[in-house]
């Protein structure tokens, strides 16, 4: 059984792509095999695992668009049992040309489930700053959707319209479409982050991940060196609670 | 003879809200009569003046995508010479409507230009964090590209697509689009924040304004407040130093 995880948040700069990475790389240490798919035209994912977006022939785009088999876009990393479908700038065109076809929330779900069997643990998936068609896909193919949040207005105000889109969702393309708020880039000293932090847990309760993570400038490194956390610098605080993260996340998929 | 100034990057939670908000205010302060569009369909300028984004009947959609009228959509704030065109959701689906039509990047432009006299020395325009049909019309539109920039790896990359779609705007639609790059969120205790400060600065030389807006909680609590930063704490580092940037800006507009 495959667990499809949506990292989404209309917000920008919230640690979609930070997540994605290391939560992911926290999940192989852990004895996962795992798929990353880059959804986002910025290609941040890809670039941090130490790729030239520009340089990928097939990508997410050619499955969404060209529907080209799944694994015929996704290639090995330096990194055992972590795979990669690397994304580029011509997915931005996607959210034009997807809508006008019957069916097209569902086009990544459908090419996950063509593939028998599927030779993950979790596939992971990150998103665009929008809301648009990708996002849309990424929803829909989901079992979980885990919303990086920072405790500042603009980003808690973004959950409205998220919550809006999951009970969209539920109705139209995936009914077991469940979330997760992960509360990141905390600084536990500033007393908006403290403040919003609290109101957090107690509008969410249970839809909020215990785990945070906190600010921790590695983290901003990590991407530059083309590695993720846990091998970048793996007893720094950042890699510490991704690693409770993953945890956290199994203890969930075994109950659900 | 107004200024046009698009506020935009690819790369999410750069302080291109925050950047039109807090630089209007201060120009409007320097004795400058101000518009600020909102083209997010997350509504966060509309939020940060107090407003609540559902509620706005004409917005900056019906402007791009009825072709309304463009001062039918404007209103005054509580701030006199500081007008708004908010946003709401709906913008998000000019970019599947948008790019259908021919001639459709410069809809913003055409609709400011039919404005006999604009009654405005500056229009500021917040961008989504994406490149689609939405940013495109503010480039057609704009005198001055303003690219808010972390200094941090991935908003420093997004300035390599940003450069690449200036060079196509250039050719196709506005032949005169300068730029200027914003370091935002700036710590200056932070290594990498230095450094890669540095190899902005060494990248694109003039390119870069001088003023430099550095890390300040109090930002983050003005739109809480429904403020920008020069009413809700006139002192403070973030104020400050957003009125030295519109003092740079208006030397700027003057020589060219
Ligand atoms: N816990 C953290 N501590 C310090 N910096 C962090 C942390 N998490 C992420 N960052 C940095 O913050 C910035 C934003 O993170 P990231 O790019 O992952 O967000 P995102 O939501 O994917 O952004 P976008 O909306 O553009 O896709 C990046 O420069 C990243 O390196
Ligand atoms: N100089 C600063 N110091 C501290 N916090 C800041 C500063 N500038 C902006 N912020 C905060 O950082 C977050 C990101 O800023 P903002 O939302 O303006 O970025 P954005 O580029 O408009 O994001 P998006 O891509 O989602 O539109 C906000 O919570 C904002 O309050
Ligand atoms: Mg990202
Ligand atoms: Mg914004």
């Amino acid at each position: 059984m495959t667990n499809i995880i949506a990292v989404s948040n209309e917000k920008g700069g919230v640690a979609k792509t930070t997540t994605t990475l290391s939560l992911g790389a926290a999940l192989v240490e852990a004895g996962q095999r795992v798929l990353l798919i880059d959804l986002d035209a910025q290609a941040n994912l890809t670039l941090a695992l130490g790729y030239e977006p520009g340089e990928a022939d097939t990508t997410s785009s050619n499955v969404l668009i060209e529907a080209i088999p799944l694994m015929n876009a996704h290639r090995k990393t330096d990194i055992k049992n972590l795979d990669l479908i690397p994304s580029n700038a011509r997915i931005e065109s996607a959210e034009q040309f997807l809508p006008v076809r019957t069916g097209y929330t569902t086009i990544l779900r459908r090419s996950i489930e063509k593939v028998k069997p599927l030779p993950y643990d979790y596939i992971l998936l990150d998103c665009p700053p929008a809301l648009g068609a990708i996002t849309l896909n990424a929803l829909s193919a989901a079992d979980l959707l885990l919303i990086p949040t920072q405790a500042e207005y603009f980003s808690a105000y973004a959950l409205r319209n998220m919550m809006g889109l999951i009970r969209r969702v539920r109705e139209e393309s995936n009914t077991n479409l469940a979330y997760r708020i992960l509360v990141t880039m905390l600084d536990r000293r500033n007393r908006t982050h403290r403040n919003i932090h609290d109101q957090l847990r107690s509008t969410f309760g249970e839809g909020v991940f215990n785990t945070v993570i906190e600010i921790d400038t590695k983290l901003r490194e990590s991407p530059i060196a083309g590695l993720p956390i846990t091998r970048y610098k793996p007893g720094t605080r950042g890699a510490v609670q991704y690693r409770v993260l993953a945890q956290e996340l199994m203890e969930y998929a075994k109950e659900t």
